[in-house]
Protein backbone atom coordinates (compact mmCIF):
# COMPACT_ATOMS: atom_id res chain seq x y z
CA UNK A 1 0.00 0.00 0.00
CA UNK A 2 0.61 3.98 -0.07
CA UNK A 3 2.09 6.06 2.06
CA UNK A 4 1.47 9.94 2.65
CA UNK A 5 5.24 11.25 2.63
CA UNK A 6 5.57 15.13 4.00
CA UNK A 7 6.69 18.32 2.06
CA UNK A 8 9.44 18.61 4.65
CA UNK A 9 10.94 15.09 2.95
CA UNK A 10 11.21 17.17 -0.67
CA UNK A 11 11.88 20.95 0.56
CA UNK A 12 14.22 21.57 2.80
CA UNK A 13 14.35 24.46 6.07
CA UNK A 14 16.08 27.90 4.97
CA UNK B 1 4.67 52.06 7.99
CA UNK B 2 2.77 49.83 6.09
CA UNK B 3 -0.40 49.91 4.03
CA UNK B 4 -2.10 48.55 1.07
CA UNK B 5 -5.36 48.69 -0.54
CA UNK B 6 -7.37 47.34 -2.87
CA UNK B 7 -10.48 48.83 -4.59
CA UNK B 8 -12.42 45.21 -4.23
CA UNK B 9 -12.66 43.52 -0.72
CA UNK B 10 -14.22 40.61 -2.87
CA UNK B 11 -10.01 39.85 -3.98
CA UNK B 12 -9.05 39.34 -0.29
CA UNK B 13 -11.85 37.70 0.85
CA UNK B 14 -11.60 35.37 -2.17
CA UNK B 15 -7.38 34.70 -0.92
CA UNK B 16 -8.30 34.36 2.66
CA UNK B 17 -11.10 31.26 1.59
CA UNK B 18 -8.29 29.84 -0.34
CA UNK B 19 -6.13 29.46 2.74
CA UNK B 20 -8.07 29.21 5.52
CA UNK B 21 -9.48 25.43 5.74
CA UNK B 22 -5.78 24.50 5.16
CA UNK B 23 -4.21 27.15 7.76
CA UNK B 24 -5.26 27.81 11.32
CA UNK B 25 -2.94 30.97 11.49
CA UNK B 26 0.01 32.21 9.09
CA UNK B 27 2.86 35.27 8.59
CA UNK B 28 1.95 37.81 5.63
CA UNK B 29 5.55 39.04 4.87
CA UNK B 30 5.29 42.54 3.83
CA UNK B 31 8.00 44.13 1.75
CA UNK B 32 8.61 46.71 -0.81
CA UNK B 33 7.57 44.07 -3.84
CA UNK B 34 4.72 42.78 -2.01
CA UNK B 35 3.17 40.32 0.40
CA UNK B 36 3.74 36.97 0.74
CA UNK B 37 3.16 34.04 2.61
CA UNK B 38 4.06 30.41 3.07
CA UNK B 39 3.25 27.59 5.29
CA UNK B 40 2.52 24.00 5.65
CA UNK B 41 -0.88 22.49 6.90
CA UNK B 42 -0.91 21.25 9.93
CA UNK B 43 -0.51 17.59 8.74
CA UNK B 44 3.15 19.23 6.81
CA UNK B 45 1.59 17.44 3.85
CA UNK B 46 0.88 20.63 1.86
CA UNK B 47 2.36 24.01 1.75
CA UNK B 48 0.94 27.07 0.37
CA UNK B 49 2.66 29.74 -1.04
CA UNK B 50 0.95 33.06 -1.83
CA UNK B 51 2.33 36.00 -3.72
CA UNK B 52 0.47 39.47 -3.96
CA UNK B 53 2.85 41.56 -6.23
CA UNK B 54 2.78 45.40 -4.64
CA UNK B 55 2.06 46.73 -8.48
CA UNK B 56 -0.90 44.60 -8.28
CA UNK B 57 -2.47 46.95 -5.17
CA UNK B 58 -4.12 50.06 -6.18
CA UNK B 59 -1.50 51.70 -3.45
CA UNK B 60 0.90 50.22 -1.68
CA UNK B 61 3.62 51.63 0.77
CA UNK B 62 5.98 49.59 2.81
CA UNK B 63 9.05 51.46 4.09
CA UNK B 64 10.35 48.59 6.41
CA UNK B 65 9.75 44.65 5.64
CA UNK B 66 7.84 43.40 8.72
CA UNK B 67 5.70 39.91 9.04
CA UNK B 68 2.19 40.06 10.48
CA UNK B 69 1.14 36.44 12.13
CA UNK B 70 -2.44 36.77 11.77
CA UNK B 71 -4.84 34.32 12.95
CA UNK B 72 -6.76 33.04 10.00
CA UNK B 73 -10.01 32.65 11.67
CA UNK B 74 -10.29 36.05 13.61
CA UNK B 75 -9.37 37.75 9.76
CA UNK B 76 -12.04 35.65 7.97
CA UNK B 77 -14.53 37.80 11.25
CA UNK B 78 -13.35 41.00 9.93
CA UNK B 79 -13.27 40.24 6.29
CA UNK B 80 -17.15 39.21 6.56
CA UNK B 81 -18.00 42.73 7.72
CA UNK B 82 -16.51 44.04 4.19
CA UNK B 83 -18.96 44.43 1.46
CA UNK B 84 -17.66 42.88 -2.11
CA UNK B 85 -17.38 46.35 -3.36
CA UNK B 86 -15.85 48.29 -0.33
CA UNK B 87 -12.34 49.54 -0.71
CA UNK B 88 -10.54 47.41 1.56
CA UNK B 89 -7.09 48.91 3.16
CA UNK B 90 -5.19 47.09 5.39
CA UNK B 91 -2.53 49.49 7.97
CA UNK B 92 0.43 48.91 10.32
CA UNK B 93 2.91 50.78 11.98
CA UNK B 94 6.48 49.78 12.36
CA UNK B 95 6.86 47.20 14.82
CA UNK B 96 3.32 47.45 15.28
CA UNK B 97 1.38 44.13 17.54
CA UNK B 98 -1.62 45.14 15.56
CA UNK B 99 -2.95 45.85 11.96
CA UNK B 100 -6.43 47.22 11.09
CA UNK B 101 -8.11 46.84 8.03
CA UNK B 102 -10.38 49.95 6.84
CA UNK B 103 -13.98 49.56 4.92
CA UNK B 104 -15.15 51.90 2.60
CA UNK B 105 -18.22 51.76 0.36
CA UNK B 106 -18.02 52.82 -2.87
CA UNK B 107 -19.92 56.38 -2.26
CA UNK B 108 -17.37 56.58 1.19
CA UNK B 109 -20.79 56.77 2.75
CA UNK B 110 -19.36 54.35 5.18
CA UNK B 111 -16.21 53.89 6.96
CA UNK B 112 -14.97 51.00 9.24
CA UNK B 113 -12.33 49.86 10.76
CA UNK B 114 -11.36 46.87 12.60
CA UNK B 115 -8.04 46.18 14.76
CA UNK B 116 -6.70 43.00 15.25
CA UNK B 117 -4.01 41.81 17.52
CA UNK B 118 -1.12 40.17 15.53
CA UNK B 119 0.68 36.96 16.62
CA UNK B 120 4.03 35.42 16.88
CA UNK B 121 4.12 32.76 15.04
CA UNK B 122 7.64 32.11 13.85
CA UNK B 123 6.97 29.80 11.23
CA UNK B 124 9.57 28.04 9.25
CA UNK B 125 10.69 29.02 5.68
CA UNK B 126 11.06 26.04 3.25
CA UNK B 127 13.58 26.59 0.16
CA UNK B 128 11.93 25.29 -2.80
CA UNK B 129 13.55 23.82 -5.78
CA UNK B 130 13.03 24.94 -9.03
CA UNK B 131 11.58 21.91 -10.99
CA UNK B 132 11.72 21.12 -14.31
CA UNK B 133 8.01 19.21 -14.36
CA UNK B 134 7.76 16.29 -16.60
CA UNK B 135 3.80 17.19 -17.08
CA UNK B 136 1.78 20.62 -17.25
CA UNK B 137 -1.34 20.12 -17.02
CA UNK B 138 -3.91 23.54 -17.72
CA UNK B 139 -7.60 23.11 -17.45
CA UNK B 140 -10.36 25.66 -16.36
CA UNK B 141 -10.32 25.68 -13.00
CA UNK B 142 -14.31 24.72 -12.57
CA UNK B 143 -13.42 21.36 -14.29
CA UNK B 144 -10.53 20.42 -12.12
CA UNK B 145 -13.05 21.21 -8.47
CA UNK B 146 -15.43 18.96 -10.35
CA UNK B 147 -13.33 16.35 -11.34
CA UNK B 148 -11.60 16.25 -7.63
CA UNK B 149 -15.51 16.47 -5.67
CA UNK B 150 -17.20 13.81 -7.78
CA UNK B 151 -14.27 11.36 -7.64
CA UNK B 152 -13.31 11.88 -3.48
CA UNK B 153 -16.82 10.13 -2.86
CA UNK B 154 -15.31 6.84 -3.89
CA UNK B 155 -11.77 6.83 -2.05
CA UNK B 156 -9.11 8.75 -0.19
CA UNK B 157 -6.76 8.44 -2.68
CA UNK B 158 -6.57 10.02 -6.37
CA UNK B 159 -3.99 8.44 -8.60
CA UNK B 160 -3.65 10.83 -11.74
CA UNK B 161 -2.03 9.49 -14.98
CA UNK B 162 -0.60 11.87 -17.48
CA UNK B 163 0.46 11.39 -21.13
CA UNK B 164 0.20 13.26 -24.23
CA UNK B 165 -3.09 11.54 -25.14
CA UNK B 166 -4.50 13.32 -22.02
CA UNK B 167 -5.01 13.24 -18.34
CA UNK B 168 -6.40 10.30 -15.96
CA UNK B 169 -7.75 10.77 -12.67
CA UNK B 170 -8.91 7.23 -11.00
CA UNK B 171 -10.02 6.77 -7.56
CA UNK B 172 -11.11 3.30 -5.85
CA UNK B 173 -12.33 2.33 -2.76
CA UNK B 174 -15.29 0.35 -1.05
CA UNK B 175 -18.02 1.23 -3.60
CA UNK B 176 -16.16 0.24 -6.69
CA UNK B 177 -14.17 2.32 -8.79
CA UNK B 178 -14.36 6.14 -10.72
CA UNK B 179 -12.26 7.30 -13.30
CA UNK B 180 -12.41 10.49 -15.25
CA UNK B 181 -10.31 11.28 -18.57
CA UNK B 182 -9.71 14.59 -19.64
CA UNK B 183 -8.22 14.78 -23.63
CA UNK B 184 -6.26 17.71 -24.48
CA UNK B 185 -8.42 19.64 -26.44
CA UNK B 186 -8.13 21.83 -29.82
CA UNK B 187 -10.76 24.58 -28.88
CA UNK B 188 -8.42 27.67 -30.03
CA UNK B 189 -11.54 29.34 -30.03
CA UNK B 190 -12.14 29.27 -26.30
CA UNK B 191 -9.08 29.35 -24.74
CA UNK B 192 -10.54 29.03 -21.25
CA UNK B 193 -12.38 25.92 -22.18
CA UNK B 194 -9.38 24.49 -23.14
CA UNK B 195 -7.54 21.30 -21.68
CA UNK B 196 -3.92 21.47 -22.64
CA UNK B 197 -1.19 19.17 -21.56
CA UNK B 198 2.61 20.20 -21.91
CA UNK B 199 5.04 16.46 -21.77
CA UNK B 200 8.44 15.51 -21.63
CA UNK B 201 7.31 12.16 -19.96
CA UNK B 202 4.55 10.42 -18.60
CA UNK B 203 3.78 10.81 -14.95
CA UNK B 204 1.84 8.47 -12.72
CA UNK B 205 1.03 9.61 -8.72
CA UNK B 206 -1.18 9.76 -6.37
CA UNK B 207 -2.59 12.06 -3.96
CA UNK B 208 -5.07 12.43 -1.21
CA UNK B 209 -8.09 13.64 -2.40
CA UNK B 210 -8.59 15.61 1.12
CA UNK B 211 -5.94 18.26 0.06
CA UNK B 212 -7.18 18.86 -3.15
CA UNK B 213 -10.63 19.84 -2.22
CA UNK B 214 -8.64 22.28 -0.26
CA UNK B 215 -7.01 23.56 -2.78
CA UNK B 216 -10.07 24.04 -5.22
CA UNK B 217 -11.51 27.01 -2.53
CA UNK B 218 -8.97 28.79 -4.94
CA UNK B 219 -11.55 28.61 -7.64
CA UNK B 220 -13.27 31.90 -7.62
CA UNK B 221 -9.75 33.43 -8.17
CA UNK B 222 -9.07 32.06 -11.55
CA UNK B 223 -10.93 30.58 -14.34
CA UNK B 224 -8.01 28.52 -14.82
CA UNK B 225 -5.42 25.97 -12.52
CA UNK B 226 -2.46 24.45 -13.63
CA UNK B 227 -1.46 21.10 -12.54
CA UNK B 228 2.89 20.44 -12.87
CA UNK B 229 3.94 17.00 -11.97
CA UNK B 230 7.21 14.95 -12.12
CA UNK B 231 7.76 11.53 -10.26
CA UNK B 232 8.27 11.37 -6.72
CA UNK B 233 8.30 15.45 -6.15
CA UNK B 234 4.97 17.11 -5.03
CA UNK B 235 2.39 18.40 -7.28
CA UNK B 236 2.12 21.61 -7.65
CA UNK B 237 -1.55 22.80 -7.66
CA UNK B 238 -1.67 26.62 -9.32
CA UNK B 239 -4.56 29.39 -9.76
CA UNK B 240 -3.36 32.95 -10.67
CA UNK B 241 -4.75 35.91 -9.68
CA UNK B 242 -4.96 38.45 -11.98
CA UNK B 243 -3.06 41.68 -11.66
CA UNK B 244 -1.63 40.48 -8.35
CA UNK B 245 0.02 37.42 -8.28
CA UNK B 246 -0.76 33.79 -7.69
CA UNK B 247 -1.33 30.99 -4.87
CA UNK B 248 0.38 27.57 -5.39
CA UNK B 249 -0.52 24.40 -3.25
CA UNK B 250 2.23 22.13 -3.11
CA UNK B 251 1.23 18.25 -1.95
CA UNK B 252 3.54 15.85 -1.18
CA UNK B 253 2.74 12.28 -3.10
CA UNK B 254 1.70 8.91 -1.65
CA UNK B 255 4.41 6.91 -2.16
CA UNK B 256 5.06 2.62 -1.99
CA UNK B 257 6.35 1.57 0.96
Amino acid sequence: DKNQSTIGSFFKKK
Amino acid sequence: MFEARLTSAATLKKVLEAVKELLNEASFDCSDSGIQLQAMDNSHVSLVSLTLRSDGFDKYRCDRSLTMGMNLASMSKILKCANNDDTVTIKAQDDADTVTFVFESKKQEKISDYEMKLMNLDQEHLGIPETDFSCVIRMPSVEFARIVRDLAQFGETVLICCTKEGVKFSVSGDVGSANVKLAQTNNFDKEEESVSIEMQEPVSLSFACQYLISFTKATPLSPRVQLSMSSNVPLVVEYEIAELGYIRYYLAPKIED
